[in-house]
């Protein structure tokens, strides 16, 4: 079992690293570390990060965004070892500015041939990276209703 | 393999029954506050076994059952049915397309279905073992999760490495 | 001490009426109860919300939209007895659809007389409904700098 | 009464002097993640008498103080002044304009300063006493604080009551 756990961590890690670049550019550099290496299957798991050109800081430190942005490279680093078939995300992208908000957008798209993606959203440049778009809405006070697929972008359903 | 149809009828704000399809790729949901989105992601959640109400935002069970409007009497029972397209076998079933089922009566009986026919909970969370889809993989985000994922309990993060080992 | 407790409370009860209708409308009603009134100084504080057209619920069933809702109108049902000199809000908005930043910004702009606001938003509405707007960017990585102020409402400043 | 001039200087993310003027009405902040929008904000809240590190987001307090880039050496010194257009007389002071002012030493020393006179933290919090301003009032609000105002722990919700009787 502990063997397991660390070859699994181990490719954590080196997913972690790599995605962290793709969200943060160039320059940026993360990583996990077990607290107690010789303890595989019960040592904290830390996380530190460290943006372009600041210095290494812990999470407590990282802005909102930032924070967002390396939860989701964990997250998918996860993923690439064992794909979830599918991943839903409810306003996840609310702290993203709209630079971070493509970022996370290719990045969702480079895993949407193995993961089916749902994501609730308020941010009209994440449903324009969409493939497909539904509307929820109330037209009787209290009771939802599915309003309508729009397959060509026409935003003006969600006016 | 992927979520192919949602179906709901008397969960939280779906008085009437609402039938969703999707395809594999990238899909959004939008909408004004209050009208219902997350309430969707909660009925994925509890159909494939979620247990404890609090992930679904409700004091007890029972406050997933739709409880009325001013001008809707609340419902007796609350249904979800997921068909999952099954087609590269990932679910350990024969079947190319798998719909399971949950049910809670206000009398609080409930009931679990695989493709139509009553089953146990432990068939469905056996189906998802090792899949990545169960209640408790990471497979249903929420913002304030993300405040979890990093937090200070390492303990979370033991979770979410282990799950995935 | 408990009578000013029990003056300030109700004053604070009868904002909180008035300004949830502001922010959810007509026919959504709220209120605050003191769970055991006969002790002023020591009972937990209830906030029921009933939004239009649908049951009361408590807090943990309101969307996050209305959960924000609530909460601002309960903050400013408190200024109203005590005003704050200023108030500064770290993206409180971002859980709001473009229908609920209007009716908040319409009620940050009838408290602006008394009370000063400054808001930290990635949202373009909120901007445009602001009287100033100062930019921040990081021209040298991990140093903050002020980009400039701009009245005129020239939104390319940010983009 | 308002806020008329923030300057900061050596505080997170300000390793360079800055100066902000505020007038009243509604001012907003813009800029892309990460830039020091939030910076600002702790910056307020530490030169208006915060004493948790916790709530400026740092282990220990000296974790404010600009700890260096990859070309910039950290600094030794973190130094907020904050201007208060005295108008209408709330601030029971008689002059018309107050600064307040706050100094952390890489050391550990600490000043206050009140019209560029150095004072101790007790006659800053004597003078914001009743008026709304302090450290503990309810005039500094991020999003994840939305959650504590109507959480289920009534105890945060009293404590706003009590600040305002
Ligand atoms: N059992 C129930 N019966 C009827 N309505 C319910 C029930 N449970 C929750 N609701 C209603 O569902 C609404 C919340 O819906 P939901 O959380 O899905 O909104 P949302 O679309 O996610 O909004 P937001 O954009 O603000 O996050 C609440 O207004 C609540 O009254
Ligand atoms: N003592 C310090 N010295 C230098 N930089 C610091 C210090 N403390 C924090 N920082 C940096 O400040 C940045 C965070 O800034 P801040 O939280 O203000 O961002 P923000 O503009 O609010 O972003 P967002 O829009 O994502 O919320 C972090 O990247 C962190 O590295
Ligand atoms: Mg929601
Ligand atoms: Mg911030």
């Amino acid at each position: 079992a502990s063997k397991r756990f660390g070859t699994t961590f181990a490719a954590i890690q080196n997913n972690f690293s790599k995605l962290f670049v793709e969200l943060f550019g160039e320059g940026a550099t993360a990583e996990i570390v077990l607290e107690d290496p010789d303890d595989l299957l019960e040592s904290p798991i830390e996380v530190l990060a460290k943006p372009s050109g600041k210095k290494p800081c812990i999470l407590t430190q990282l802005s909102g965004g930032e924070k967002t942005l390396t939860a989701i490279a964990l997250l998918f680093s996860i993923y690439l070892v064992k794909p979830s078939p599918f991943c839903i995300l409810d306003e996840v992208d609310a702290p993203l500015d709209d630079a971070n908000i493509d970022r996370f957008m290719n990045l969702i798209r480079s895993f949407s041939d193995s993961t089916q993606f749902v994501l609730v959203t308020h941010n009209k440049r994440t449903m324009e990276a969409a493939d497909r778009m539904y509307g929820i809405t109330m037209p009787e006070q209290g009771v939802s209703r599915l309003v309508g697929v729009s397959f060509d972008h026409d935003l003006q359903l969600i006016a | 393999m992927y979520l192919s149809r949602l179906e709901i009828h008397g969960f939280k704000s779906f008085a009437d029954r609402m039938v969703v399809d999707f395809s594999p790729g990238v899909t959004v949901i939008v909408g004004p506050n209050g009208c219902g989105k997350s309430n969707i992601v909660d009925a994925v959640r509890w159909v494939i076994g979620e247990q404890r109400a609090r992930i679904l935002r409700s004091e007890k069970m029972d406050n997933i059952i739709f409880n009325g409007t001013s001008n809707r009497r609340s419902l007796g029972m609350s249904e979800v049915l997921l068909t999952i397209e099954n087609t590269r076998g990932v679910l350990p079933t024969e079947y190319e397309e798998v719909t399971i089922g949950r049910r809670l009566f206000r009398s609080g009986e409930s009931e679990y279905l695989l493709n139509g026919i009553q089953c146990r909970l432990k068939d469905i969370t056996d189906l998802f073992m090792d899949t990545g889809m169960g209640a408790g993989a990471y497979s249903v985000i929420e913002l304030k999760m993300i405040e979890d994922i990093l937090s200070d309990s390492t303990q979370d993060r033991r979770h979410m490495f282990e799950e995935a080992a």
